[in-house]
């Protein structure tokens, strides 16, 4: 996606080999004019699909989640990492482990919102192990609901995640796609 | 606002005398085009003003701030309860007490992303006791910006937040206020 591209380009921090800063427009500060791009960008690389329901994770996924909702009028749901006040119905639970915090913490979603219905869309800011991406897999599959595919904003391709995902079938739609971060570089797969 | 008063009798349900649930449409599961009726409204409110930064906080902030933002053209910050990967700038921090959880967190925002030349509104779902709300402009104060006003989703105006910050002097929108949720009704000051 050009925008986003240039985005990076300009405003990206390279902060190591492996992570990428883009606190100004997507983690931290949020472009709402980009994001409401990267949600209607979504929905033309899934115009050949019925979907019913998005689902991503908090905190960073929300945006972009929400205005691809918005784009095919379907309801969001983001998974809790951390018990809310209001979380109190029979949930579906996964565990996501952190390479770089080296825990595992628990994510969750309330059965009211997914059902075996749904064909959900997962969207998720980062794609780099994969690691959030495989617990939401999992909870739609206890809901019994269909996987329609997962849209990642920016994935960081010369990690794993994708990769592994792909070969088990699951359609991966990345908006940007980095091949390298070495040198304090950018380089996308094209 | 009358579409979100309708969702709130719809849908809400009474926890008990103090927590109203709404997770279907907000907390949990979010409902795409209220938010950006919300946004909308929340515009509206504020079109006697210019605003140049929309702050909210994660995660249910996160909606209804980015579609005020994107009606309004101007970017949306979200403060961080925990440390993120990235948040790793010089910080405005400030303490938000939790009278439930008996307990003080710690909220953040980079220093990069609330300037004094900004015109600040600050958003949140709930006003109940304040506490997120004066953190929030705490942290405008530290940066020097002006603080246009809050705009609040859902307030409890049962509860005493809203009634010690307007005595203060902060405009609060907000867009239903809840007299009461005695006897498991939601009741509206109007
Ligand atoms: N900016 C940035 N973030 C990266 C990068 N690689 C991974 N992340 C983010 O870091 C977080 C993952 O950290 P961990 O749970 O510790 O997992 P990991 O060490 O196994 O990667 C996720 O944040 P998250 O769940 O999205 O958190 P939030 O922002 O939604 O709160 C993920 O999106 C990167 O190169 N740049
Ligand atoms: N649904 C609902 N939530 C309420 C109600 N009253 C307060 N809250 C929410 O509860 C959270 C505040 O809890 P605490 O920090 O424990 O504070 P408190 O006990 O002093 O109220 C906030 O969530 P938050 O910061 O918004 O969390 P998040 O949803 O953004 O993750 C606030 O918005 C209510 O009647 N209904």
């Amino acid at each position: 996606m050009k925008l986003l591209k240039e985005k990076i380009e300009q405003e990206g921090e390279v902060l190591s080999d492996v992570v990428l800063k883009v606190d100004s427009f997507l983690n931290h500060q949020i472009d709402p004019f980009l994001m409401k791009e990267i949600g209607d960008e979504f929905a033309k690389r899934y115009s050949d699909q019925i979907i019913t329901k998005v689902l991503t994770i908090e905190s960073s996924g929300i945006a972009p989640a929400t205005f691809l909702g918005l784009t095919l009028g379907a309801p969001v749901v983001f998974a809790r990492k951390r018990k809310s006040l209001t979380l109190t119905d029979n949930l579906y639970t996964s565990k996501v482990h952190s390479f770089t915090k080296n825990e595992t913490n628990e994510i969750s979603v309330s059965q009211k919102f997914i059902t075996a219905d749904d064909n959900v869309v997962i969207i998720d800011d980062f794609l780099a192990n994969g690691e959030a991406l495989k617990g939401l897999i999992d909870i739609v599959n206890q809901a019994g609901a269909t996987i329609i595919g997962a849209g990642i904003v920016i994935e960081k391709g010369f990690q794993q995640g994708g990769k592994a995902l792909r070969e088990q079938g699951l359609r991966i739609e990345s908006l940007a796609n980095i091949k390298s971060l070495a040198n304090g570089k950018v380089e996308f797969y094209d």
